[in-house]
């Protein structure tokens, strides 16, 4: 953010800080600022995440100046903006995420499987935003009744979703013997199977456990 | 196979194998994976008894027991690839911090590798590949973890005798933690504050011998031993390393980098980076850990959810599938989302970390910073994730969650820790914002 101030071009995955700047510069009021989002559209929700992760970074880096001019010291401005900064990465890790899975869409070829990966890399999208709505209203990224239509959106790709659930978790491939899961058995026979699990258990190995003998019994015998 | 699992099958839209595929890099993987999955799972002395069954006692002698047959087997099978090593591991260890001898493959061999000079790797190596010699990497101390400027062992060069002194100073410097030390490890790499003509050059790393080759005995002036009962990783001697003025020769200094002459003279390495390489390498695999992790919860969960039925919607029906409910699908689909979210992060650093150590090879350290920053974050943001997803997986198998046999409350307690170690998320999170706002 320093940098950018400072005028660098960066490059990399941070690059979007001078994006955001230019973006911010426009002479516009928050509240006019363009919010046309088209919720179905990952690459415009990528942006919104884009967004959303510079302006978190530059409200820590200038809560950290305020900081500075009233403690005047580095280390102290630092731990008091600690809470900013944290936010600020987990907005730039999700921007990642969520462009990488965006991103690997376009390696896939087989029609059904992109239709129901770009179900699942939508939903992943929305989801977060719901679960963070409060940085994207804030920063004026998203209006209120866009975030409620994306509430709507995600129940409806629940349903989507729903028909493919078991084959998208049997694509994990993951063999009974690594899983050593009664319940998540690939056949689904779990009552039976729960039922020989419990009797294999070292409890078992008698039927009568020696505790009867050495404790309950003399209990008895002493009321 | 149960009715409803079937059903679920038939219903879905896409070619499963072709994802599989995907997930794994490739169909040619996904083949070699089978095989050694097959490979393992057919073999007779790979049988063992359910963990859920055996005391702490017998689950580390169980480790150990499939740890040492593991190598011979990857000997006679010619498991040789990274890639194939990882895989047959996974599937001999099932449970990843099962593994008796894990450091001694994921820290102390890549980092002889990494940091002996070539008279110390002709000597070393060959030990360490043999298992004459099995190492941990002793790190973190009884008061110091993820600050490592703040480590208190130190190693105190004495050009009289040409050796270093290595010392536990207080209890606070005492080494705690590392995987394999208590019980397992007669080496460690110990990484300490080096001392050389009454200056501080910061922390390097010793090889130290810590128990007899031959009787397995602590060696004089080492304490060591187990830390006692945990949350989970049963299997692993986590353990103590308490050094008392102990000597070791100079040789025993890692010197591919930072290297110290016979008079005490310290001669500095060319750039600090180069350990940001083993540490981005660590993150990318924890990562793809988090992506693994969540994926068995949300197969654990979601195949149990379309096998159990509970209530009614409609008075007189049957009882619906859990997994027809809304709340259970809000609560699960999210995790199913995230896990090929984080499996493909996954790859994305795998990949990325390879293509920039090719240039490190040629000098080039340029890209290293920001991965080594990124990868921090992405390490906390996926742990955090997964570690409270796992939870949700858990709850949402409703009583029969609770029982080791859905094997969630392992899952939980054999992941949580990587949002401590390898560095403590929050800050790894604040090492990030770092690194954005110096950007």
């Amino acid at each position: 953010y320093q940098q950018v101030k400072a005028g660098k071009q960066l490059s990399g995955i941070v690059s979007y800080l001078n994006e955001a700047e230019h973006w911010r510069v426009q002479p516009q009021p928050v509240a006019a600022r363009p919010t046309v989002v088209d919720i179905n559209d990952l690459a415009s929700l990528v942006e919104v995440y884009k967004l959303r992760a510079a302006i978190l970074v530059e409200m820590a880096a200038k809560n950290i100046q305020q900081e500075l001019q009233r403690t005047k010291n580095q280390e102290d401005a630092w731990n008091n903006s600690a809470i900013d900064l944290v936010r600020a990465s987990d907005a730039h890790c999700h921007y990642v995420v969520v462009k990488l899975f965006t991103d690997k869409l376009g390696e896939i070829g087989d029609t059904a499987v992109h239709s129901v990966l770009s179900t699942l890399a939508l939903f992943y999208t929305l989801h977060g935003i719901t679960q963070n709505s409060g940085d994207f209203l804030q920063a004026g990224l998203l209006s209120v009744p866009q975030v409620m239509l994306i509430s709507v959106r995600i129940k409806e790709l629940l349903s989507q979703l729903r028909p493919n659930a078991v084959a998208l978790v049997d694509a994990f491939d993951i063999h009974d013997k690594s899983l050593n899961s009664v319940l998540g058995r690939y056949d689904g026979n779990v009552y039976e199977h729960l039922f020989e699990w419990a009797r294999r258990s070292p409890l078992n190995s008698t039927e009568v456990h020696e505790s009867f003998h050495k404790y309950l019994k003399p209990l008895r015998s002493k009321l | 196979m149960n009715p409803d699992i079937m059903k679920e099958r038939q219903n879905a839209t896409f070619d499963v194998e072709k994802l599989t595929n995907i997930l794994d890099g490739g169909p040619e993987k996904t083949k070699r994976r089978r095989e050694i999955e097959t490979l393992v799972f057919n073999d007779p002395d790979f049988e063992e008894e359910d963990p859920n069954f055996l005391s702490r006692s017998e689950r580390y002698d169980q480790a150990v027991r499939k740890s040492a047959r593991m190598i011979l087997k990857m000997r006679e099978y010619g498991i040789g690839h990274p890639d194939e090593i990882y895989f047959f591991k996974k599937y001999v260890i099932k449970r990843n911090h099962e593994e008796a001898m894990g450091l001694h493959f994921s820290m102390f061999m890549p980092t002889l590798h990494s940091q002996c000079d070539p008279e110390q790797a002709r000597k070393w190596l060959p030990l360490a590949n043999s298992f004459q010699v099995v190492g941990t990497y002793a790190q973190t101390e009884l008061g110091h973890g993820t600050h490592l400027r703040g480590l208190e062992t130190t190693a105190t060069y004495d050009p009289a005798t040409q050796e270093f002194v290595l010392n536990s100073p207080t209890f606070s410097s005492i080494k705690w933690w590392p995987g394999g030390l208590g019980k397992t490890s007669n080496c460690a790499i110990v990484i300490a504050q080096l001392y050389t003509q009454g200056n501080c050059h910061g922390l390097h790393a010793f090889i130290v011998p810590i128990r007899d080759f031959n009787t397995h005995e602590p060696l004089p002036g080492i304490v060591v031993g187990d830390i006692g009962p945990k949350f989970g990783y049963s299997e692993v001697d986590n353990g103590f390393l308490k050094l008392e003025n102990i000597r070791i020769p100079r040789e025993n200094m890692l010197m591919k980098h930072a290297t110290v002459e016979p008079d005490g003279t310290y001669v500095k390495p060319p750039s600090s980076k180069l350990t940001y390489g083993t540490m981005v390498f660590i993150r990318s695999l924890i990562v793809g850990n988090s992506a693994l992790f969540l994926a068995k919860s949300c197969t654990i969960a979601i195949r149990y959810s379309a096998v159990r039925h509970q209530s009614d919607f409609r008075p007189g029906s049957p009882e619906p599938q859990i997994l027809d409910y809304q709340t259970q699908q809000y609560k699960l689909f999210p995790l199913l989302a995230m896990a090929y979210a984080f499996a493909f992060v996954g790859q994305y650093m795998n990949d990325t970390y390879n293509r920039i150590t090719g240039d490190i090879n040629q000098g080039d350290f340029t890209e290293m910073p920001e991965l080594h920053a990124l990868s921090a974050g992405l390490k906390a943001f996926t742990t955090w994730a997964t570690n409270a997803a796992i939870e949700v997986c858990r709850m949402s198998c409703g009583g029969h969650g609770y029982s080791c046999s859905s094997a969630l409350p392992d899952i939980y307690v054999g992941f949580t820790p990587s949002c401590t170690y390898e560095g403590e998320n929050t800050v790894m999170m604040l090492q990030t914002a770092r690194y954005l706002v110096k950007s």
